[in-house]
């Protein structure tokens, strides 16, 4: 039996038969009803390498028909289950890993040049034989943009609330507790107390959300490039939202919240360098803020200080520079308030900066995306399909 | 060198609104 078995593991050519009354049924069970924790304990991606092997094999028998039948009904199912999961990270997260793998199978076997360069021997003779898939391929990565901006949409909703909290109330730095600007309460005390919470709102609290964010992606296997965009989008709000409470808070324009400002934004670049992801792009989102903690911080006094201030904050613009300026509030009575005629050196040393005139962030810029080419080192005659997923009616050839 | 293997046929697809389109009218037929 050892032998037969052997013997039919060698023969597969990475292939899945069907009959086309069929389809609805494959439909069903891989993408319709499919829970992401269903295949947590197979190879990633598992419904983008299956929904290829039945391609191939429609493209091997040249059945025209059944090729454009799959992958209608896939794109068509992939939509209603995202329509019907709007609100779900994790599903959102599923489909686009596997919607990209899909697109990267359909370059990868192509059979075009371009994209055969890192392909073994083997996964070269496992090229689509008839059909030219191009057209889908345009779809399928239409269809993952699509995924994307409501993926990003869904984790935006979920971190906007944290964000004023986590980066500019709660006090992760122990030693600055109760240090506040005169006459101001202690705005995050009553957070404070459930910081071990799934729901508070600390720095902690933010951190582990992206840290959830980021290891569903990783567990669904979306590719490392698309989950550092998502990153990336995510630390722009994360930078907007917090820039732009500064510039309208009086209370937290001090030297105290500059401190806890700088600390926290260095625990976040310390995430991304322990996630690596500190080449998403998404530390360079954080200068503003960065910035801002800065001039919180630094002497606001002589002209040398103007021009350090100067050649400091490149990353805000001259009217945010003179708003937080303007609110900084002295923490006691021996520190001074800005001076009008420091701001005035400010503005004609940066008379010629041609910065926009708004003062505020635009918390809903988008990044464009890119989905980088991203073959895959498996080798589909080695797929194995757990039997639990109900898929017994698909032959393997 | 690999064989010259015969040009593929291109499988004409809608783009992805018109597939909208056509899904949305099939719900509209069927009760």
């Amino acid at each position: 039996r050892q032998v037969t078995l052997q013997r039919k593991e060698k023969d597969f050519e990475g292939m899945l038969e069907y009959v086309k009354e069929d389809e609805a049924r494959l439909i069903k069970t891989l993408i319709t009803d499919i829970r992401p924790g269903s295949v947590s304990a197979t190879v990633p991606c598992l419904p983008a390498y299956i929904l290829f092997m039945c391609i191939r094999h429609a493209d091997y028998v040249n059945d025209d028909q059944k090729v454009v039948s799959l992958l209608t009904s896939t794109i068509n199912a992939i939509k209603k289950v995202l329509k019907r999961n709007n609100d779900d990270f994790e599903m959102m997260s599923f489909w686009l890993a596997n919607t990209s793998r899909l697109l990267h199978c359909l370059k990868q076997y192509s059979g075009e040049e371009a994209f055969m360069t890192q392909n073994t021997a083997k996964q070269n003779e496992h090229c689509l034989k008839n059909f030219d898939l191009a057209e889908y391929r345009q779809i399928l990565s239409d269809l993952s943009i699509q995924i994307y901006q409501q993926l990003i949409k869904v984790a935006e909703g979920i971190i906007q609330p944290m964000i004023v909290s986590a980066m500019l109330e709660s006090e992760s730095i122990p030693s600055l507790a109760g240090v506040k600007p005169m006459g101001y309460r202690n705005r995050s005390s009553s957070m404070d107390t459930d910081a071990d919470g799934p729901t508070s709102y600390t720095l902690q609290g933010l951190i582990r959300q992206l840290a959830q964010f980021n290891g569903t992606m990783r567990d669904h296997g979306m590719d490392p490039e698309i989950a550092g965009q998502v990153v990336r989008q995510l630390f722009h709000l994360i930078n907007a939202v917090t820039l732009n409470n500064l510039l309208l808070r009086k209370d937290v324009c001090s030297w105290s919240t500059g401190m806890q400002l700088r600390y926290n934004t260095s625990q976040l670049e310390e995430w991304l360098r322990a996630n690596n992801l500190f080449q998403s792009k998404a530390a360079a989102t954080l200068e503003p803020i960065i910035q801002a903690a800065q001039l919180l911080q630094v002497k606001k006094k002589t002209s040398q200080d103007a021009e350090a201030i100067c050649s400091l904050c490149t990353a805000l613009t001259v009217q945010q520079i003179v708003k937080i300026l303007n609110l900084y509030t002295p923490l006691n009575e021996f520190e001074e308030r800005v001076t009008v005629s420091f701001i005035r050196n400010i503005q004609s040393n940066l008379q010629e900066r041609n910065d926009p005139p708004q003062l505020l962030m635009d918390t809903k810029h988008t990044f464009p995306v890119l989905f980088p080419y991203t073959p895959s080192a498996l080798s589909l005659e080695g797929m194995h399909i757990p039997a639990s997923l109900g898929l017994d009616f698909l032959i393997r050839v | 060198p690999r064989p010259p293997s015969r040009p593929r046929i291109l499988l004409k697809a809608p783009t992805l609104a018109e597939m909208e389109e056509m899904s949305i009218s099939e719900e509209e037929e069927s009760p």
